[in-house]
């Protein structure tokens, strides 16, 4: 049996917030060491990882590992019916067709389940390797959102470079042209406000604005954000969730054909 | 015109 329980859900609702229009559906894989997601986007050219370590949960047992097969939209709706406050509790039996969600509200006066029906996806695992990377950059979740947003007004893709007069976002269009840079900025004393780039050598790639704007849907998770970045490699959009784990999303880079 | 390859192209299938 399955069984995982989460203070906040909250959690839960923004995270699934930020995943539903990429990946319409896709398996949470559940062993005894948490719940972790891989899903591909219909084009194949991004990519989403989640993990939720066990001992990020208030409760978390897992006899048996199993793909449970979700379609997002339809947990959207489910968690929907949650309030942000409420306790929430994903339940499931060994070989199960359906997922269970438990919602408790803080002074327990309201207990509501829903089952979600399980599906059967087929779906492949990617090993993504530790690497070490060009540049790493830690910005506020917020700024990250801001910047791709404006620059969407603009054009249909951005090259990022960072180099180490800072990290620049530079696009165009049929208006014109538009560049944003960002320095290491380690001024602000709150260090969620900080932008910390971290540049082992200097980088630019060209990515597809319509993604990274979609990644940003996870900007409600975290004040911070880290990119990651190499030469001809996907970039990777990285969300920590509290102390549960985190969300990464991976781009593949623009490249002239 | 610029391209994307596919996810499967940077990462290998286990």
């Amino acid at each position: 049996m399955f069984e995982a329980r989460l203070p906040q859900a909250a959690v839960l609702k923004k995270l699934v917030e930020a995943l539903k229009e990429l990946v319409t559906e896709g398996n949470f894989d559940v062993s005894p060491s948490g719940i972790s997601l891989q899903a591909m986007d219909s084009s194949h050219v991004c990519l989403v990882t989640l993990q939720l370590n066990d001992d990020g949960f208030e409760h978390f047992r897992c006899d048996r590992n199993m793909s449970m097969g979700i379609h997002f939209g339809n947990l959207s709706k489910i968690l929907k019916c949650a309030g942000n406050e409420d306790t929430i509790t994903l339940k499931a039996e060994d070989n199960a067709d359906q997922l269970t969600l438990m919602f408790e509200s803080a002074n327990q006066d309201r207990i509501s389940d829903f089952d979600l029906k399980l599906m059967s996806i087929e779906s492949e695992h990617l090993g993504i390797p530790d690497q070490d990377y060009s540049a790493e950059v830690k910005m506020p979740s917020a700024e990250y959102q801001r910047i791709v947003r404006d620059l969407t007004s603009m054009g249909d893709t951005v090259l990022v470079s960072a180099t180490k007069e800072g990290i620049k976002f530079s696009t165009s269009g049929d208006i014109g042209t538009a560049n944003i840079t960002l320095r290491h900025n380690t001024t602000p004393e709150k260090e969620d406000e900080q932008t910390h780039i971290d540049l082992k050598e200097p980088v630019a790639l060209t990515f597809a604005l319509r993604y990274l704007n979609n990644f940003a849907k996870a900007t409600p998770l975290t004040p911070q954000v880290k990119l990651s970045l190499t030469k001809d490699l996907p970039v990777v959009v990285e969300y920590k969730v509290g102390e549960l784990g985190q969300v990464r999303f991976f781009l593949a880079p623009k490249i002239d054909d | 015109a610029a391209g994307q390859k596919s996810m499967t192209a940077f990462f290998q299938k286990k």
